[in-house]
């Protein structure tokens, strides 16, 4: 493991921390998108079926079941906490789940590094990733408004995807055979669609000012 | 070892 690597994932904890701060202590998840939320709980119980076949390290395992459990306790928060339930801005937040979902079905199905069960599981879910943030962001255009727990936990999200990129440059240039398309061109897609995100915290950030969204 | 490298990866 690398520096890159371990920040990328030190970074992924900090955002999934920040937003169960937000949650479990203000007790409100407004400004969060649940059908982000649950496209990640999808994203990881789709990559993480391996957690009882293959073992890379304790690391690892431990960091599946963090991500598995964080974004579970997220969604079960946001759908059936009464206090939490309440602040959710379900009018917002409509984007249709099955409109990211069938095409990254149909492109792990057609492209993938092998056939097998595990495999197409394993690309579907680096797929969806790259577009799970798509209705998180469509509903921080809409609401605009955003406040400093949610901005502080997008900001995490893209720092981490990142990270991911530089770990990726330097395994290359450090590990023979490591290459990666699929993971690689996915993950860029991700990282890219945080470029305007990133761009207006920027701007936030050094004018000091509280982050909005054009409309 | 048949798994693909980047499957070390989270």
């Amino acid at each position: 493991m690398n520096i890159f690597r371990l920040a990328g994932d030190m970074t992924h904890l900090a955002s999934v921390l920040v937003l169960l701060l937000k949650i479990h202590t203000i007790k409100s998840c407004a400004g969060v998108s649940l059908k982000t939320q649950e496209l990640y709980v999808i994203v990881f119980a789709t990559r993480y079926l391996d957690i009882f076949t293959s073992f890379v390290s304790i690391y690892n395992s431990l960091m599946k079941l963090i991500f598995l459990g964080s974004s579970f306790s997220i969604v079960w928060y946001m759908r059936y906490h009464k206090a939490v339930h309440r602040t959710y801005d379900r009018e917002q937040d409509t984007f249709r789940h099955w409109f990211l979902m069938l095409p990254c079905i149909l492109l792990a199905l057609l492209i993938h590094e092998k056939f097998t069960f595990f495999e197409v599981m394993w690309t579907f879910s680096l797929y969806l990733e790259a577009v799970a943030i798509l209705p998180q962001l469509v509903l921080l255009q809409r609401t605009r408004n955003i406040d400093n727990l949610t901005g502080q936990y997008i900001f995490l999200l893209g720092g981490y995807r990142g990270f991911y990129i530089l770990n990726w440059i330097y395994r290359y240039f450090t590990e023979p055979h490591y290459v990666h398309w699929i993971t690689w061109i996915s993950g860029l897609v991700q990282t890219l669609l945080y470029a305007d995100f990133f761009y207006y915290y920027f701007l936030s950030w050094k004018n000091n000012k509280k982050l909005q969204l054009p409309a | 070892q048949d798994q693909p490298q980047n499957h070390d990866e989270l």
